[in-house]
């Protein structure tokens, strides 16, 4: 119905506002609707990180476009939340700035919702309440290590 | 309801029997370069009901399947059961009394043979893929387009075009 | 032949004038997302003579230009300059005398105003593209496929179809 | 004509064998030609990391489709160097064994080509002959700062 998507619509643009200024430092962004009945209408996001003028979205590095992206799916997210949440290397090309505030709306999450972080990010490892460790001893053949609680030290390599 | 555990067995790589329990909070998953890790991305969506064998990197769906490795021989089956715990009403007369309810675990298990013979199993009954999906429905597993963020695919709603995120409103509203 | 420095200002977020050198080796390019890293690439590709905007994810080639900042006004213009240098036989009678070789650097400008107006220099002087990519040709800085690998695009070749890789017989034939 | 793409094939092939071996430690690959005539066939790329079975290459991991590109990428540079080359963020996907392997052979072509990496990775930083570092102090303005050469100590942070 219209006024659903309405408001679907309006609930997800407040929430992607705060969720992108909060991983971003600073900075804005929004959504807007495509011309037309929000029947059909697609989504337009403009997105201003800190300092910069607008400009064309794709214009952004590929750091700033993955934390818009995760912005926009943590918006959705934070909505209409799933007992589970699965991350594959999201983190892969954020620098340490954006990935310690990434870490941080994680752990903010994790209060009421399972996360599973897939990382190779040192930082986002150590901030995990449990670490699995996967390893292939047996050539061709997973096998699970339990590694350590987030109290447990942690080598530095 | 919560994911208590995920077991698998000759699905992708993981040719012996491995279990995930998972804690509330983070959980971190580490390791090199193809030992397996989005794998258990692939078991998770496997086991949810996924149909196409291209969203699971594989050409058909027997490359599931384990293949073998330098050290082993292939197998004739995968399977991979998640085990979930949700609180049910032991009495559905609506009596108020909170004793009543109980945690209950629920377990989803498919299975695939090479014969390309497959079967879904709800608390290790025999059951259709239907029934596993209504099941999911009641319980609020059933899982939105943000809650797998898969590898390489973070900027593809960034990169897409306008209509192609319409989504988002239908899932969130 | 070897790569000198590339000098720029008014180039996407360098709106003043930046010098790069380059040295033998290996250079390492670091800093913080959305620094200006990636519009490095952007400028090498640009002063070769990348006509695409697309390419260099812009909407329109206008937007090379420095559009302006938080603190600083938009710039009306946007130029590269790449210095080569290059030994060059200095007669060409073909005598073989060594020392009548000699190190010559090379430069090559592109210029865009907003106008639309563009400019491509050799040495300063205007030229044409074609002078610029025939002087490429013949002194072998002709860059191939393989020669910039942008960021993210690292898996193109491998989840391509055959026939998408033909290019590669071709680059080393 | 046609001899001549034989050739270059036969030699692509070969310089493919000899770098994936060498960046994935071990395991092996080759390349093959679609059928039809060498005038319009499209190469097949047969890859099979050490300990596994050959499979379909789409059931590779992110990582190792990354090595097995820059294993192809870089047999054709071998063959007809440039001089230079350009690598964003390639070693993004790659763990510290693979990531070492890639910084080996970069510094052994490095010593005839000039090589510039844009990379948030420490080891291929700390590998580095030279390090540029850019930053925008001045909001949406990029400036360089000439960092160390390799043999200046580099902060671990
Ligand atoms: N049916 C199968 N039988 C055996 N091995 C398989 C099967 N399917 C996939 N694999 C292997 O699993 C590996 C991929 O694992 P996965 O994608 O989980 O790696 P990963 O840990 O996520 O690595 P990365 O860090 O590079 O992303 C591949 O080497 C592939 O050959
Ligand atoms: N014409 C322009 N004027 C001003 N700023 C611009 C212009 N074009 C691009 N930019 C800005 O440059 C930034 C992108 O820079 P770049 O892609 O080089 O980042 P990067 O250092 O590679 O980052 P990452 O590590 O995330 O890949 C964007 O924030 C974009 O807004
Ligand atoms: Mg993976
Ligand atoms: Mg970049």
């Amino acid at each position: 119905t219209k006024s659903r998507l309405e408001e679907a619509f309006e609930l997800l643009n407040e929430k992607f506002k705060e969720v992108f200024t909060m991983l971003f430092g600073k900075g804005r962004a929004e959504l807007q609707l495509t011309e037309g009945s929000i029947l059909d209408a697609g989504i337009e996001i403009v997105a201003q990180p800190p300092g910069k003028r607008l400009q064309n979205m794709m214009l952004l590095s590929g750091g700033e476009k993955a934390l818009t992206a995760l912005s926009l799916l943590f918006a959705g997210f934070m909505i209409k939340p799933t007992p589970l949440c699965l991350l594959d290397e999201v983190d892969a090309p954020l620098d340490e700035s954006n990935t310690d505030r990434f870490i941080y709306l994680l752990r903010e999450l994790a209060k009421s919702i399972q996360f599973i972080t897939i990382t190779h990010n040192r930082r986002t490892m150590e901030a995990a309440d449990y670490i699995y460790g996967i390893t292939m001893e047996e050539p061709g053949s997973s096998k699970v290590v339990s590694m350590h609680l987030a109290d447990a030290p942690v080598s530095t390599s | 309801m919560r994911i208590e555990r995920i077991e698998m067995v000759g699905f992708k790589s993981f040719a012996s029997k491995t279990v995930f329990k998972f804690h509330p909070g983070t959980t971190a998953i580490v390791g090199p370069n193809g030992c397996g890790k989005s794998n258990i991305v692939d078991a998770f969506k496997w086991v949810l009901g996924e149909q196409s064998a291209k969203s699971l990197r594989g050409g058909s769906m027997e490359d599931v399947i384990f293949a073998g490795s330098a050290t082993q021989k292939t197998k004739g089956m995968a399977e991979v059961t998640l085990i979930l715990s949700d609180i049910i009403n032991e009495d559905s007369n609506g009596s108020d009394s909170v004793d009543k309810k109980k945690m209950t675990e629920i377990s989803v298990t498919r299975r695939l043979y090479r014969s390309g013979e497959s079967d879904y199993l709800m608390n290790k009954v025999p059951c259709r893929l239907k029934d596993i999906k209504s099941m999911f429905l009641d319980t609020g597993l059933e899982l939105k387009a943000y809650s797998i963020l898969e590898q390489g695919r973070i900027g593809d709603i960034v990169n897409s075009k306008p209509l192609d995120r319409r989504f988002l409103i239908e899932e969130v509203a």
